[in-house]
């Protein structure tokens, strides 16, 4: 699987790496756009 | 003729070197902005409050965020170590680190959107040496240097 | 024309070694200060702080304190939606932001 790799822990990084990987997963279309969440009920959050 | 024209194309490689360099420089000068600024706000309120805020309820710098909407449901595995972890979402994501977190709570003075108002400007030239003042007033005014020419006059020594 | 534009290179090149000095000597700053134990004592945020946020105010908040160099892995959102952390220095601390 192609996956996208950043290093975190350390302060201040360049905000860039992020970006790109938040882009990347909002134009994925392979899930509902979440601005356009439909008004189904919430479903119970799993604990982590 | 020849010679000129190769010269012409350096000419814009290093412009767009200096537009990336200035970039850079202004980026470090927001972080320095935004965390000097959260220290002195968290010390003022510890200071009136004379006590330090509940230690659960304080994120120590650095972290990262990860939001979603409250309607995702997240698959998590993690090792015994708490060394690995893995999140399957079953929507879409987004992650911030903290300095964005820092600039989305105010703390660089609206800078980086290039609205800061002059008591602000003020505030924000506090807290970064002298020579670094002039950057901060080309963010100030929005007047971002990326699609400028290079002002040289604003270019100091360090 | 083509001596001025020599002279014009020459001036952006000691922009550019200005430029660089000073990202050299802000980045030393930066270092210095987060690593300076009184400016780390008051480097947090709250819950509230993360709550204040208008894009965070409705939405699920994961917040994740790594060792440094911890990697994090997205995977090619087309395949999945994933995240997985590996950490080489230490345990990695993951909490939702209470709403409230």
């Amino acid at each position: 699987r192609t996956r996208i790799l950043v290093s975190i822990g350390e302060p201040f990084g360049s905000p860039e790496k992020f970006q790109k990987i938040n882009q990347l997963v909002s134009s994925s279309d392979r899930y509902p756009k979440r601005a356009g969440d439909t008004g189904s009920l919430p479903k119970p959050l799993k604990r982590l | 003729a020849q010679e000129f024209q190769n010269l012409e194309v350096e000419k814009q490689r290093r412009i767009e070197r200096i537009k990336q360099k200035r970039a850079q420089l202004q980026e470090l000068i927001l972080q320095q902005i935004a965390f000097k600024n959260l220290v002195q706000r968290n010390r003022q309120s510890e200071q009136q409050t004379q006590s330090p805020p509940a230690p659960n309820s304080t994120i120590q710098l650095p972290f990262i965020i990860v939001n979603t909407s409250k309607r995702t449901v997240i698959d998590c595995s993690i090792s015994s170590d708490k060394f690995e972890y893995l999140f399957n979402f079953d929507n879409t994501f987004e992650i911030h680190d903290d300095i964005e977190v820092l600039k989305r709570m105010g703390m660089s003075f609206g800078l980086e959107s290039g609205k800061c108002t002059p008591e602000n400007l003020k505030s924000a030239n506090s807290l970064i040496p002298k020579v670094l003042q002039p950057y901060v007033a080309e963010m100030a005014d929005g007047s971002s240097w990326a699609n400028r020419e290079v002002p040289t006059d604003l270019i100091q020594t360090a | 024309q083509y001596q001025a534009l020599v002279k014009e290179i020459a001036e952006l090149d000691e922009n550019d070694r200005k430029l660089e000095e000073l990202i050299q000597s802000c980045t030393l700053q930066l270092k210095l200060l987060t690593e300076d134990s009184e400016s780390q004592r008051f480097a947090y945020v709250t819950c509230q702080d993360l709550r204040s946020i208008e894009d965070l105010a409705e939405e699920m908040v994961m917040v994740i304190k790594a060792p440094a160099d911890t990697k994090l892995q997205v995977t090619d959102p087309s395949e999945a939606l994933q995240i997985s952390l590996q950490s080489s220095r230490g345990p990695v601390d993951v909490f939702l932001c209470p709403e409230s």
